[in-house]
């Protein structure tokens, strides 16, 4: 039996309309440490990690370990549905080949369930070691999200580049090239604004920035973003979700010739 | 122009 019962429902609704356009069909794993679920693009190119820890949710029964395979356009469809102040509880029963979604209104007057099938997924999991990197830029997450619009405007890949200047982000394309350099600033009123840069070592890397738009799309769970970069490695950038964990995009670089 | 390099040549299948 599954029973996982959200009282910031909001936050499941931003979840998924952060990867829904990035990942058809993905696994979400039920265990006793949270609600999880890595998935790749189709093509291979980038992938999510999500976490929602345990502790998180108002309550959470998990009596054994749980793979539901669901369509996230189809799930997010459901949400949709759900007022963004409404508690959501996910339900399931072992072995079984539904999931419930069921929101109830702050004033508990009104109930709703939206029964859902399940799928058979044989999705790759990856190892995902932790690592150490060259440049970690936490931002505010608006910020970042206007950038990589904008960018995309003048060209399809972007070159973050982090200096002791700062961290750039430049594009170019057939009308021309842009260039756009944050530098760290810590006076800030709100620490939300605060644009925080940790440089090990200067690092570039090139990356698509069509995957980098679909990463935006997670601005809503937070106000900071925190982009990580290495040199051999895949970008992560990382929204966290509340106090209860996090989304994680990776995207593979690109090699300019 | 350049080439697209995939997730799956950073992180091995568990």
């Amino acid at each position: 039996m599954l029973e996982l019962r959200l009282v910031q429902g909001s936050l499941l609704k931003k979840v998924l309309e952060s990867v829904k356009d990035l990942v058809n069909d993905a696994n979400f794993d039920c265990s006793a440490t949270g609600f999880s679920l890595q998935a790749m693009d189709s093509s291979h190119v980038a992938l999510v990690a999500l976490l929602l820890r345990s502790e998180g949710f108002e309550h959470y029964r998990c009596d054994r370990n749980l793979s539901m395979g669901m369509n996230l356009n189809n799930m997010a469809k459901m949400l949709k549905c759900a007022g963004n102040d409404d508690i959501v509880t996910i339900k399931a029963d072992d072995g079984g080949d539904t999931v419930t979604f069921m929101f109830e209104s702050p004033t508990q007057d009104k109930i709703a369930d939206f029964e859902m099938k399940l799928m058979d997924i044989d999705s790759e999991h990856l190892g995902i070691p932790e690592a150490e990197f060259q440049a970690i830029v936490r931002m505010p997450s608006a910020e970042f999200a206007r950038i990589c619009k904008d960018l995309s405007s003048i060209g399809d890949t972007v070159v973050i580049s982090v200096t002791k200047e700062g961290v750039k982000f430049s594009t170019r394309g057939d009308i021309g090239t842009a260039n756009i350099v944050c530098r760290q600033n810590t006076t800030v009123d709100k620490p939300e604004d605060a644009t925080v840069i940790e440089m090990q070592e200067p690092v570039s890397l090139t990356f698509a920035l069509r995957y980098m738009n679909s990463f935006t799309k997670a601005t809503p769970l937070s106000n900071q973003v925190t982009i990580s970069l290495s040199s051999e490695l895949p970008v992560v950038v990382e929204y966290k979700v509340a106090e209860m964990g996090y989304i994680r995009f990776y995207l593979a670089p690109k090699l300019e010739e | 122009r350049g080439v697209q390099l995939n997730i799956t040549e950073f992180y091995r299948s568990t």
